[in-house]
């Protein structure tokens, strides 16, 4: 089953 | 000072009732172009960004740019006091802690005030890249509503495929599967039924319905909705305000284990 990943592997914190 | 009058205050109880569930506090970023609102979920899976501009307010005045800190608790309770076609105004001064809601009737026979506290909230602002999409679907708001609470009877996730054929939806759990196709309309009346489909790429992705349907809270905002996919990247869901803002949703897809 597919595992939910974090928004925060995409965006940067600024 | 801050001020800025929306004729139609009722979109802002329906921006509100769309991000409820999904975030407690927000900051109101003002400055002379505009309002905007970025705020992530606790559990950094999705993100809310909300874009103003100042041409949708009558007047707005921004002199110096100010960050409202705001609980939506408090504002829920505050913005559901005026009526539909209330228009509602939003006032600042700098150096106090409080922000002060205005609603007036139309015919200006009745006004009321209401003042909540601002809060200090420590916001995480993220960096979102420009992205070229490998699809772009634009469709009814209410079908996609349609679509993500059809399928949450089924499973928790959903799988969207776009290809030349449409764009795909399907959902599957124990008790069965589900699929619900689309494809791109070619005589439609009214243009806000209308579903348009580009494609760059076909593209595969799986998200949790449980936000898709949060995101869903904001179909009264717009007739139409945008879904923005690219392989491996977050899925946007956008919906317009007017013409002169937007909401937007961006949630971190699931992948395999």
């Amino acid at each position: 089953t597919p595992i939910q990943n974090d928004l925060l592997e995409y965006f940067s914190l600024l | 000072m801050f001020e800025a009058r929306l004729i139609q205050g009722s979109v802002l109880k329906k921006m509100i009732d769309a991000i409820k569930d999904i975030v407690t506090d927000i900051n109101l970023d003002c400055s002379s172009t505009g309002i905007s609102v970025q705020a992530m979920d606790s559990g950094h899976v999705c993100l809310v960004l909300i874009e103003l501009g100042s041409d949708g307010f009558e007047p707005y005045r921004c002199d110096r740019n100010i960050t409202l800190g705001l609980g939506l608790k408090a504002l829920s309770v505050v913005v559901r006091c005026a009526n539909n076609d209330d228009s509602i105004t939003i006032k600042a001064q700098e150096g106090t802690d409080n922000i002060n809601f205005v609603f007036e009737s139309p015919n200006g026979e009745k006004t009321s005030q209401f003042e909540i506290k601002l809060m200090d909230i420590d916001s995480e602002h993220l960096g979102i890249p420009d992205t070229e999409y490998d699809s772009v679907v634009k469709m009814p708001s209410h079908e996609f509503q349609r679509i993500c609470r059809d399928m949450s009877q089924l499973g928790d996730s959903i799988v969207v495929a776009c290809t030349k054929d449409g764009i795909q939806f399907s959902a599957s759990g124990d008790m069965g599967s589900g699929k619900i196709n689309l494809r791109q309309s070619s005589l439609v009346d009214k243009e806000e039924d209308q579903i348009n489909i580009e494609l760059n790429d076909p593209v595969h992705l799986t998200f949790a319905l449980r936000y898709l349907n949060y995101f869903t809270k904001a179909t009264p905002l717009s007739p139409t909705v945008t879904l923005s996919l690219k392989a491996e990247s977050p899925l946007c869901v956008t919906y317009p305000i007017g013409d002169f803002g937007s909401m937007k949703f961006f949630l971190a897809p699931k992948i395999d284990d």
